[in-house]
This record gives structure tokens, sequence and C-alpha cells, in this order.
């Protein structure tokens, strides 16, 4: 997957 | 979510409201260096470029929203308030901050995940979080006498960074699909350790039940 699309945290 | 990262985003909160408690009860920004509220403001301004475009959870839309909301209003106080603006060290906050400004956004175009205008300036909102503090750090020193909300809000600050790494590590080992963020990790880790001294100094100072006083 792309994990630069995972910014879950603030 | 772990229990780290929510001890760490409620501390990153705790930190705000302190520092909003002080200016609009107290009517004081005494001890509070504009610089560092003014990148803080543009931190988030760059971080949080996808708040309307993608959406992960409602707790994490609605913390944005604070976190972008306390931050310009700080800043409306500090800056237009008529009685707040006026205990405002400016003479003492000097920093020149506009030069943390470009290498981070240097950086940020050379090193970054992906060579994206939101990539780059989420990967330039790390960079500058890192550093931002300084100028907060150096008015500090400049004044010595730290007052008590003013003390707290850095500790708080600081103790979210450092529940930040313990947060990483700990998704590290419990999440199999959770990928290693280098320059998160790399620049959070920096961050922590510019608040190591004054840690040293607050922990001290509590500990004593003294008033915190940087050395010279």
């Amino acid at each position: 997957h792309d994990k630069t699309k995972i910014k879950d945290e603030l | 979510m772990n229990i780290f990262r929510l001890a760490g985003d409620m501390t990153h909160l705790m930190s705000v409201l302190v520092l909003l408690l002080k200016i609009h009860t107290i009517k004081s920004c005494a001890g509070i260096s504009l610089k560092t509220q003014e990148l803080y403001a543009l931190v988030f301004a760059a971080r949080y470029l996808d708040i309307f475009t993608h959406y992960y959870s409602l707790y994490n839309t609605v913390m944005k929203l604070i976190f972008l909301g306390s931050s310009f209003s700080i800043l409306w106080y500090m800056k237009r308030h008529k009685v707040v603006r006026r205990s405002y060290d400016k003479d003492q906050d000097t920093f020149r901050h506009h030069f943390l400004v470009l290498p981070c956004l240097v950086l940020a175009l050379l090193i970054n995940e992906k060579f994206t205008f939101k990539e780059v300036m989420w990967t330039f909102s790390i960079y500058l979080e890192a550093v931002a503090i300084l100028p907060q750090l150096v008015l500090l020193q400049r004044t010595r006498n730290v007052d008590n909300l003013t003390g707290q809000y850095v500790f708080l600050l600081g103790a979210y960074r450092g529940l930040y790494i313990i947060n990483w590590i700990y998704r590290y080992f419990a999440e199999p699909t959770y990928s290693t963020h280098w320059i998160t990790w790399i620049s959070g880790l920096l961050q922590t350790l510019l608040y190591a001294d004054f840690f040293y100094y607050y922990i001290n100072s509590v500990k004593n039940n003294v008033r915190l006083q940087l050395p010279a």
C-alpha cells in the first residue's frame, strides 16, 4: 500500500 | 488508537488550553513567544491541508479544527487584543524565526516521501514543528524566571512529543500494517531532545517545590 496515504496522526 | 497516542494528543490539547487559559483569564501573554506561536499556526495550516478532502475519523477532524482554531486565536490575542498584546515581551522575543521556515521548506522539497504539493507541505510541517519551540526556549532562557502557566505549557508540549515517540514504538510492534515514517520519527526525536534541558530544570523545580528558574 501507499504509506504516504496513511496520515491518521495529528 | 493506543493509549500513548491518546495521552499524547491530550497533553498537546492541554498545553493549548493552559496557554489560552493564561491569555484569556489573566489577560497576559508574558513569557510566551509570538514567534513560536506563528510557527505553530503555520505548522497546522500546512499539515491539515487534507482536512476537508480526506476523512479519517470524527476525532481526527475535530482535533484538527481545535488545533487550527486555537493557534490562530492565540495569534489574534497576542497581536490584536488591546490588553493582552501589551503584556507581550517584544524586546526579549527576538529569535529570527523566518530563518527557520526557509531551510525547512528546502529540506521538505529535497527529502520527502512523494513529490506532490500536499506531501511536500506535510513534510515541511513535520520539519518546522521540530524546531518551532526554539524561539520559546530562547525567550524562557532570557527571562529566566518562568511563571507557572508558561512552565506547564512548555512541559505539556514536551510530554506530548515524548508520548508520540512511545506511540510510534508501540505501533511498530503492535500493528502489522503500520509503516515506519522515518521523516516523522527522526524529526520527532530531534524535537523531543530539544526539551531535554528544560525538562531537567522543570522536574527539579517541581520536586523541590520552588519557582522554575533557568540558569544563565
